[in-house]
């Protein structure tokens, strides 16, 4: 989705007959409009874009390729190096219980993505529960109950409880039997130091196997500052892009997977318990660039 | 002397690349920063003036005046004014999903009651789950009625319902929740359409989130282009947003914004100042 004004930059470039200096330059500044239309981190941009017309101009052009090839081959590579080469999985080790805990900015897709989740695993045969810890949000508990109930899976969480860590391990205790069990929190941003702080406590006492960050497909030039602050207190194992099915091209999740490393292991697609997709990052960057 | 383009070329990119930072989108940074050109061609400046300082002071004013919308709306009048008339004010809450629709119902039904204004409030998001409770923790909160019906019922009809109740018992204001809707999606934009059509709001309010990138374009167009909205509510400015999104709205909607979030609790929500965020914006 970062695509198509960068396809029809490069489209340019190839009714170009010579790729000059010039060329590669105008190409360049259209690219970084584009991703900066595409809400890719400034810094980033410029960043990348200098690194892509060091190469595209410098580098050696391999025998037997024509320079406009190769050119497009740097834009490619670049943005797929930041994506990381190839999709991770998000591992499900057989035979234990594994324990997802998702975190993320207030209103971003959290609760949605949870139930989500936890419908691609029971497809694939594995035991799900959910825990509701978030505290704070009305009606959360009874949000998180209905999607589960759409696909039989169980739900632990207690209303007349306001702290979510009692919350988390009573519910893990009631689940110790289940493969897999997902917990959903409260949403937070950066600058709410005591909810940040209450983040690192419960993750402290449930010691997930993977902290999942969903973040909303439709955040600008601060996504990459939530999600660095997020990592900085309890480390982001991987991250979920919500609400990718309007028309927002995501790049503050690039942005984000460049400040912590984290991989985007999902994309959320929709409202439905179905609109979730594994994260192909050579496919999603082919969609890019068209 | 005056301004050469070449000169000042170079300062507004700067200055452009800071709007962008600051979550302006990026044709609407355009915009600006062409409209600040043009303004600034052939200026007469003294030889030791400080360029930089003079575009800054520009684009401040081309910012002031971005937003000099053409309609003021002032929420607390216009719910005198039908007060007057005896009738119920209908406000509705549209925007995509997740922006703070719901909460923002909460604290404006908060402002109200705290001005001594009764109110009663519908839940025409009979979609996603969750939302009736959701609503109805923050009614019984609050202490006032909701309008209710079952999940996948028809969301205009309990608008409809809502407005009904409050003509009978002579209640002040009707504050309608709606579903989260992407502003791609025609038929759910055509659900909101049928709602505006049935229930005739007095206010259409757009419910954007402050932390949005360039989407808040196309988001604020469409909505606008849709159902004509009143004005904008801008929230989770607490979250360090940089309020870029508010000149983005404003810029392509022409309406104002009238308050901003900035935080959870009822309290949290502040008139909007213009100078806040273009403060904020140019230091
Ligand atoms: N269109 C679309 N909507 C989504 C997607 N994911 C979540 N939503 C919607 O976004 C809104 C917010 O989702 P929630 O799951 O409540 O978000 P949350 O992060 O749990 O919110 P808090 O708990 O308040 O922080 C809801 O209306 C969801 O239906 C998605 O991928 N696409
Ligand atoms: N920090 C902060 N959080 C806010 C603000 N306004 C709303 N929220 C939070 O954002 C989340 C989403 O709010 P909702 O009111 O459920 O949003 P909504 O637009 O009704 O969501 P949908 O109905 O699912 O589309 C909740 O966790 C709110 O507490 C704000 O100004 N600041
Ligand atoms: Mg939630
Ligand atoms: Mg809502």
């Amino acid at each position: 989705k970062l695509g198509s004004s960068l396809y029809e930059s490069l489209k340019k470039m190839f009714g170009a007959a010579v790729v000059d200096e010039a060329v590669v330059k105008d190409l360049i500044r259209d690219l970084q409009r584009s991703l900066l239309q595409a809400d890719v981190n400034v810094r980033l941009v410029l960043d990348l874009s200098k690194r892509m017309e060091e190469r595209a101009l410098k580098e050696k052009v391999p025998p037997g390729i024509p320079r406009k090839e190769h050119v497009v081959k740097v834009v490619y590579e670049e943005i797929v190096r930041l994506l990381g080469e190839k999709p991770v999985p998000l591992k499900v080790t057989p035979g234990k219980r594994n324990v997802f805990m998702f975190i993320g900015v207030q209103g971003s897709g959290k609760t949605t993505t949870v139930a989500k989740l936890a419908r691609y695993f029971q497809k694939r045969g594995f035991k799900v529960a959910l825990i509701c810890a978030d505290t704070f949000r009305a009606g959360a508990l009874a949000q998180l109950s209905q999607l589960a109930a759409q696909i039989n899976v169980p739900v632990y969480g207690d209303e007349d409880e306001k702290n979510p860590v009692k919350i988390a391990l009573e519910g893990l205790k009631k689940f110790e039997k289940y493969d897999i069990v997902i917990v959903d929190t409260a949403g937070r941003h950066k600058d709410e130091k005591s909810l940040i702080e209450e983040m690192k406590i419960l993750q402290e006492e449930i010691k997930p196997d993977e902290i999942i960050m969903v973040i909303d497909g439709t955040m600008g030039q601060q996504a990459a500052a939530q999600a660095k602050a997020f990592h900085e207190a309890t480390p982001i194992g991987s991250i979920v892009v919500a609400k990718l099915d309007g028309s927002a091209r995501g790049g503050g999740a690039l942005s984000a997977v460049a400040a912590t490393g984290a991989p985007i292991k999902f994309i959320g697609t929709g409202e439905k318990i179905d609109d979730l997709e594994p994260f192909d990052p050579p496919r999603f960057v082919g969609r890019l660039l068209g | 002397t005056e301004l050469k383009p070449e000169e000042i070329r170079e300062i507004i990119w700067e200055f452009k690349l800071a709007l962008i930072e600051n979550d302006v989108a990026v044709v609407v940074a355009d915009h600006i920063c062409e409209q600040l050109e043009s303004n600034l061609a052939g200026l007469k400046i003294g030889r030791f003036n400080d360029k930089r300082k003079i575009i800054k002071e520009a684009l401040r004013e081309t910012l002031l005046k971005l937003f000099e919308t053409p309609n003021k709306v002032d929420l607390i009048e216009i719910v005198k004014k039908k007060q007057v008339l005896k009738e119920p004010c209908v406000i509705i809450f549209v925007g995509i999903n997740g922006t703070g629709k719901t909460t923002t119902i909460a604290k404006i039904a908060n402002l109200l009651l705290k001005r001594g204004y009764s109110v009663v409030l519908a839940c025409s998001d009979t979609f996603r789950a969750g939302s009736i409770e959701q609503l109805e923790q923050h009614a019984k909160k609050l202490g006032v009625h909701l309008i209710k019906h079952r999940y996948g019922s028809d969301a205009a009809a309990v608008a409809y319902d809502a407005v009904q109740y409050a003509k009978t018992r002579g209640i002040n204001v009707v504050l309608v929740d709606t579903a989260g809707r992407m502003q791609t999606n025609k038929n759910l934009m055509a659900e909101m359409e049928k709602i505006i059509r049935v229930v005739k709001p007095d206010l259409t309010i757009f419910v954007g989130d402050a932390l949005t990138g360039n989407d808040a374009v196309s988001q604020a167009e469409e909505f606008n282009r849709y159902v004509d909205i009143s004005g904008s509510i801008l929230t989770k400015m607490d979250a360090d947003a940089k309020g870029g999104a508010a000149i983005s709205i404003v810029y392509v909607t022409k309406k104002p914004i009238l308050f901003l979030g900035v935080g959870q609790r009822y309290e949290d929500m502040e008139l909007f100042k213009p100078d806040l965020i273009i403060n904020q914006l140019l230091n």
